[in-house]
């Protein structure tokens, strides 16, 4: 399996059609930041994104030296994926 | 293994194999109206599996249904699941179900791909495509929404193999995707088609390639407006409705908008629960409630499709 450790979520409230389109440009950067869980839309929908534990720094720094608000949907992925892991098997139970 | 759908857990979710086994007991355990057919076979071989509930009749009018097309989505199979047992559980006492079934047939393929679901069992839970493969290409998988013929290629698609958005070589390229394409257009009268995505809470109509408004605009707007305030009266989830392409983004070579384009009128997309704090890791608390608010909507949808036959 692979392993989430650290990795996180985080929303993003963009403003307007230019921070869309700052955030469509992570997707892009090589090695792979962000893997979109909500890709960029509109303004007026939230936009949520994994971000691997290795990339969360520039990421960050990436987004406040944009501007680009943004809350911790999701603190580690790997405890709830062991959460429902841990759910699946004592349902099986 | 389960012996037999009593003991299987509706709030839960459950492997490929597991689905599988409820598969064939769920259609032991009701042959009087449920039946599966084996559609095709996935890129790995696996089958392609749809489950057909039926009245009796020949060649009638059908609804059809998808749920996993995208893997990661899990609520979506599970709401599939839920779904199933729901129908064959009100037919007889529910008479808007019960109308439809008398009439119409319906078409429910809960794992639309197989491959990818079983991998996020085994190695990714956040697969979201298929696992096909191709000589000299080192990334891995097609989106399966992204490969249908209508709009295949534009705005809202990627040519890149590596992307989650990868459209794949050539349209309906995809053996998931041609196993339902070659499906439907043998059936020749399927009269809905809703495919059933997570998560952010949107009910949607095609177009999804183009901004331009189909000629049905107007009826799938306020169908879609009752679908969502039939969903919001059982738990209170606010969903936001319209096309794809002015509600969400553009997004090319989709299911809904291949099926609007083949003839099929009512042609839906649903993005289910997570209301904002897990994504597609929704506790399993949350797939009963789920499913039933979404069964609401797409009963509404069924009901407008049989008193509005095209």
């Amino acid at each position: 399996q692979m392993n989430f450790t650290g990795d996180q979520v985080l929303r993003i409230l963009a403003k307007d059609e230019e921070q869309l389109s700052l955030l469509r440009k992570l997707e892009g950067m090589k090695p792979q930041k962000v893997d979109f869980w909500r890709g960029p839309a509109r303004p007026s929908l939230p936009v949520d994104m994994r971000v691997p534990f290795s990339e969360l720094k520039n990421v960050k720094s990436y987004l406040e030296s944009h501007g680009l608000d943004y809350s911790v949907m999701i603190k580690d992925i790997q405890v709830l994926l062991d959460e429902e892991r841990e759910a699946m098997a004592k349902s099986r139970r | 293994l389960e012996r037999s759908t009593s003991s299987f857990s509706y709030s839960s979710y459950h492997t490929l194999e597991e689905i599988y086994n409820w598969i064939d007991s769920f259609v032991t355990e009701h042959s009087d109206i449920v039946s599966k057919i084996q559609i095709g076979q996935s890129f790995e071989n696996r089958s392609i599996l749809v489950l057909k509930f039926s009245t009796g009749g020949s060649q009638r009018p059908a609804i059809w249904i998808d749920t996993g097309i995208h893997s990661r989505e899990w609520i979506t199979h599970a709401t599939g699941i839920w779904i199933a047992k729901k129908i064959v559980t009100k037919y007889g006492k529910d008479p808007v179900l019960t109308n439809i079934l008398n009439a119409m047939d319906i078409f429910m393929e809960i794992v639309t791909n197989p491959d990818g679901f079983a991998f996020t069992h085994s190695m990714n839970r956040l697969w979201r495509k298929n696992k096909s493969t191709r000589p000299g290409i080192f990334c891995i998988g097609v989106d399966l929404n992204r490969n249908w013929k209508t709009g295949f290629g534009g705005n809202g698609s990627n040519k890149n193999p590596c992307s989650e958005t990868y459209h794949g070589p050539f349209p309906q390229s995809e053996p998931e995707v041609a196993a339902i394409v070659k499906f439907i257009t043998a059936h020749g009268k399927i009269k809905a088609l809703i495919s059933i995505h997570s998560y952010s809470q949107m009910l949607m109509y095609p177009y999804g390639h183009t901004l331009e408004p189909v000629s049905n605009q107007r009826e799938l707007y306020y169908l879609a407006r009752e679908a969502v305030k039939a969903l919001y009266e059982a738990h209170g989830v606010e969903y936001i409705y319209g096309s794809i392409s002015t509600t969400l983004y553009v997004a090319s070579g989709i299911t809904v908008d291949w099926a609007y384009d083949n003839g099929i009128k009512y042609a839906f997309s649903f993005e289910l629960r997570d209301t904002g704090r897990y994504g597609f890791l929704l506790p399993a608390t949350q797939i009963v409630p789920t499913a039933q608010e979404t069964w609401m909507a797409i009963r509404t949808i069924m009901e407008h499709t049989l008193k509005h036959p095209y």
